[in-house]
């Protein structure tokens, strides 16, 4: 996890778990009927979406959880997600 | 912008809502506002027109939520998610679910629900999200002031994608394909009504009706024109009840239910604010007409078969009113639906007549067709 990272140990957990339901909110695509995902903790999947949002949002695609990317995350937002659904 | 996959969107141009469930965060008039704005937004880009529905199944079902309920994308309470909607399509598509766990409001405090509908709107009639900051259908939360507000380019790009621009229409818009041509003028020519509201405004003579709007030159009848409300006043859209100018003040006003606008020429001068600021008791809900009398520098307004007088100098509604139009004003009759002062006359519109009032014979010197006005 520290690897997604580049905030303060503090926010750490909270803000993993923020982001991790965003990602999985707005940047999973979900056709047809829900499947289980096995997400494995921070693998690369994550980085994968985190540089999706980053894209989509015109950021610096980093990968990881920076400052800015995680103040776009806490914005309040429409819940229809960013990608192709 | 972007679309759906698949490009989802309504085979139809008439789509019916229905708001089924309210907040009581906002009483349900303002909601009702918000909602019938927002989609005015979208449908003064296309050919698509909305009707409400209050019972029944409508193509966008709109309601206010909490938590799960019931379509496998709960909500998540205060902030987050504030609202989605879901693709064109049967069922559940079109359908718009508002979170009630925010604090929806007309204004800015809180989440603006016109701001939050129009954009969700745009998901309803088959848009995606844009990446386009300043486009409505950029994902995250940005206020947008109802009156005055005029879709972004990204979004009229991506709506007229899926269904063609809107043509201007010469006459009344009643189906959104209807070619621009002459019939739909003498609606007006042969229909017994009469205008919604007349007024100077700086040269020029402006009489409106529904969601049109005629301008002319006080002494010429040719180069009238029809164009519609919402192209030159956005903010009122449709059926504006009065309006007067104070021409040497150079402001006009325009009265729409308990609201009235201030403009400067065609500028709006700020959001919309009560008719109560005149004085008017409680139980005035709209105002049917209004005149401005330039010599005395009296405005009449008039309400059912009633009329008032407020002082533009005082800035105060005149006492020992209201007094009946009728007595007042001999050989007008009916309710007035329209005045305008016009070099020392009054000019009263009461259905299909328009009374020319002479002020110093305290008298009706002539009765006109209202439409001739128009060039009929």
């Amino acid at each position: 996890v520290p690897s997604l990272f580049a905030g303060t140990p503090r926010s750490l957990r909270n803000d993993y778990h923020l982001a991790q339901a965003y990602l999985d909110k707005y940047y999973t695509r979900k056709g047809g009927h829900p499947i289980g995902e096995m997400v494995a903790r921070g693998g690369n999947s994550m980085v994968k979406k985190i540089k999706e949002l980053q894209a989509f949002f015109g950021l610096q695609v980093t990968g990881k959880l920076d400052q800015t990317t995680m103040d776009v995350i806490k914005r309040p937002r429409c819940g229809v997600p960013d990608v192709a659904n | 912008y972007r679309l759906f996959p698949g490009e989802p969107k309504w085979k139809k141009n008439t789509l019916t809502y229905r708001i089924s469930k309210y907040t009581p965060s906002m009483s349900s008039a303002d909601v009702d506002k918000a909602v019938e704005m927002a989609l005015q937004a979208w449908s003064s880009a296309v050919p698509l027109s909305f009707v409400r529905v209050n019972s029944g199944e409508a193509d966008i079902m709109i309601s206010f939520e909490t938590g799960d309920h019931g379509d496998s994308y709960p909500f998540d309470g205060p902030r987050g998610t504030l609202a989605h909607a879901f693709a064109p399509g049967e069922g559940l598509g079109g359908d718009t679910h508002f979170d009630n766990a925010e604090k929806w409001t007309m204004g800015m405090n809180g989440f603006n629900l016109f701001t939050v509908a129009a954009h969700e709107f745009g998901h309803a009639l088959g848009l995606a999200h844009s990446t386009d900051p300043t486009a409505l259908m950029y994902p995250t939360y940005k206020y947008q002031n109802p009156y005055g507000f005029h879709l972004p380019k990204d979004d009229v790009k991506g709506i007229q994608a899926l269904y063609g621009p809107r043509k201007t229409f010469l006459g009344k818009p009643t189906v959104p394909h209807a070619p621009p041509h002459k019939p739909s003028i003498p609606d007006l020519c042969d229909s017994s009504s009469s205008f919604d509201a007349v007024t100077m405004l700086g040269k020029e003579l402006l009489f409106f009706k529904d969601r049109i709007f005629w301008r002319r030159q006080v002494h010429l009848t040719a180069g009238i024109r029809p164009s519609t409300i919402t192209s030159s006043f956005p903010q009122l859209m449709s059926n504006v009840d009065a309006a007067y100018e104070v021409a040497e003040r150079g402001i006009a006003y325009f009265f729409k239910g308990p609201h009235y606008w201030i403009t400067r020429g065609f500028q709006m001068q700020g959001p919309p604010r009560t008719i109560y600021d005149f004085g008017f008791p409680r139980h005035v809900q709209r105002i049917d007409a209004a005149v401005y009398l330039r010599e005395p520098q009296k405005t009449l307004f008039f309400v059912g078969d009633e009329y008032y007088s407020y002082d533009e100098r005082k800035r105060k509604m005149e006492k020992d009113y209201p007094k009946n139009t009728e007595e007042e004003f001999s050989g007008v009759n009916g309710q007035i639906d329209a005045a305008v002062e016009l070099n020392g006359y009054i000019y009263f519109f009461s259905g299909p007549k328009a009374y020319k009032y002479d002020t110093e014979k305290e008298d009706v010197v002539s009765v006109l067709k209202s439409s001739s006005w128009v060039g009929c």
